[in-house]
């Protein structure tokens, strides 16, 4: 991580992720929905981040729109 | 076990249509558990750092497979200005390149893009009451900064959490603003007679600060920061001195020889301009070093490189806002880990008392002046370099060990020079994945 968090505690447990699945939601409660474009921008963009690589490696066949 | 999702929750008025501000809250907490992971923001400026924090978590492993270890976060910025300064007047910036470093600030979470736009070598600022300050103080036509480019500077670091402060340094530094203002500098003289050369803006006329009340009400309303910076360093006095008209002011404001006291009478009537459009003020060292007449919520930015510390102590003894800039001059490069230097700077590791330090130094910046950064170099140039400087200003005090630091930055160039920034490599080693850049 950088910058370093105030606190961080990270388990030796492992989640798998499948790319095609995964998804960046709003959560029920927040204040912030679909209508907040800075919001809906910034899941695009990190969704990218995250995947863009893969996403080049196996076309856009297998990425799903987050 | 898997991940599904990454639910974001906004617990307060979100602020999405807002512009951030010096007291916007960048907090957040990060649950990471199967099936689903929580990012709890009070705004969304939270949330941003957030999903920057969660994509930082998720690598890929050696088969391809995304993965991420079951993990929970709170954190919270130690400084609440964090800036890296950009000159687009020693050279012209491409749209692109500001973009790109407004990427790299956001994936370091930089929160304030001081844009030194103007200077003695162009003004490529398009103003809209004044275009012929851009028509005939740029480079060229086409290296201005249209209204158009601006707006998209201001919401696409919008988007990213960062502000937007311009800066129009006065009285000095201004050569390129006589080029399409008549009478705005200050004629020279030589031996009792006019030369051609002009010096800093001529502070005795009336007719500079209507000027500037017009000038200032435009950029008050483009920009739309609370603060805007003044600038006010490195004042040639010389051509003043030279000026019979200029001394026969200083005689009847019975500022006898001093020049800093007529540099003092023009910056706070600059001040009074900016004050009367409710912004605030950033100002260079130099003009709290020559006892300007400074509102109380004035910030002063330290930028000489000597006796940073006392000058910072000074400042906040005197209960004025500072933001430090002096040890993080990155413009200037030195072979091998320079990056080391700018990391074990502790912006509050001065004589003074706790709370003073806590709430009067807001922040830094990492500076690149554009001498000899221009769009080919300024990347390479800043980054990783300034990440040094983003992690002193977002992360604790504690948080210090070099060698810890080193391989967390190593894997943080990678992760940059994959999402397309040409970041420098610190030593010798290799990505995981080689990107064309």
């Amino acid at each position: 991580l950088w910058p370093w968090p105030s606190s961080v505690k990270v388990s030796p447990k492992l989640l798998n992720i499948a790319a095609e699945n995964f998804l960046i939601v709003h959560g029920p409660n927040s204040t912030a929905g679909p209508s907040c474009p800075l919001l809906q921008e910034a899941f695009r963009r990190y969704y990218n981040y995250i995947f863009g690589f893969h996403k080049r490696l196996h076309g856009p066949a297998n990425f799903q729109d987050g | 076990a898997q991940l599904d999702q990454l639910q974001v929750s906004i617990t307060l008025q979100s602020q999405c249509d807002f512009f951030p501000t010096l007291s916007s809250d960048e907090s957040y907490s990060l649950l990471v558990q199967e099936p689903v992971a929580f990012l709890k923001a009070n705004r969304v400026w939270g949330a941003l750092r957030g999903l920057e924090t969660f994509s930082q978590l998720v690598y890929q492993d050696s088969y391809g497979a995304f993965t991420i270890n079951e993990s929970s976060i709170t954190d919270l910025p130690r400084f609440a200005h964090r800036g890296i300064l950009i000159d687009t007047s020693r050279h012209y910036l491409p749209m692109k390149t500001i973009f790109k470093t407004l990427d790299a600030m956001a994936f370091n979470k930089f929160n304030v893009l001081h844009w030194h736009v103007v200077d003695d070598q162009s003004f490529p600022y398009q103003s809209t009451a004044f275009p012929e300050l851009s028509n005939k103080g740029s480079y060229s036509l086409s290296h201005v900064y249209t209204p158009s480019d601006v707006h998209m500077v201001l919401e696409y670091a919008r988007l990213r959490g960062i502000r937007v402060i311009p800066e129009f340094d006065t009285p000095g530094h201004t050569q390129s603003w006589g080029k399409g203002q008549k009478n705005l500098l200050t004629p020279c003289y030589s031996e009792r007679k006019q030369i051609e050369k002009v010096g800093p803006i001529n502070p005795t006329l009336n007719t500079t600060y209507t000027f500037f009340k017009t000038f200032f009400k435009e950029i008050s309303s483009v920009f739309p920061d609370e603060y805007i910076h003044l600038g006010g360093d490195e004042v040639d006095f010389e051509c003043w001195s030279s000026n019979p008209k200029i001394q026969n002011f200083m005689k009847k404001k019975g500022f006898g020889n001093d020049f800093t006291k007529l540099e003092s009478f023009y910056i706070k009537k600059i001040l009074d301009i900016i004050k009367s459009l409710k912004k605030g003020s950033i100002v260079w060292q130099e003009v709290f070093d020559d006892k300007v007449e400074l509102q109380p919520d004035t910030v002063v930015e330290v930028w000489k490189g000597e006796n940073y510390l006392e000058e910072l102590r000074e400042v906040t003894s005197s209960g004025y806002k500072a933001i430090l800039s002096a040890p993080w001059y990155l413009d200037i490069i030195s072979y091998g880990q320079d990056w080391r230097q700018y990391y074990i700077v502790d912006p509050l590791n001065f004589q003074g008392s706790e709370k003073k330090k806590q709430q009067l130094v807001i922040g830094g910046e990492a500076c690149l002046w554009g001498e000899f950064v221009d769009a080919t170099n300024l990347i390479p140039r800043l980054w990783p370099r300034a990440s040094a400087v983003g992690e002193r200003l977002w992360s604790p005090a504690t948080v210090t060990d070099l060698d810890n630091a080193y391989s967390r930055l190593v894997t943080h160039r990678c992760r940059m020079v994959s999402r397309g920034i040409a970041a420098q490599p610190l030593f010798t080693g290799h990505c995981d994945r080689e990107h064309k850049m």
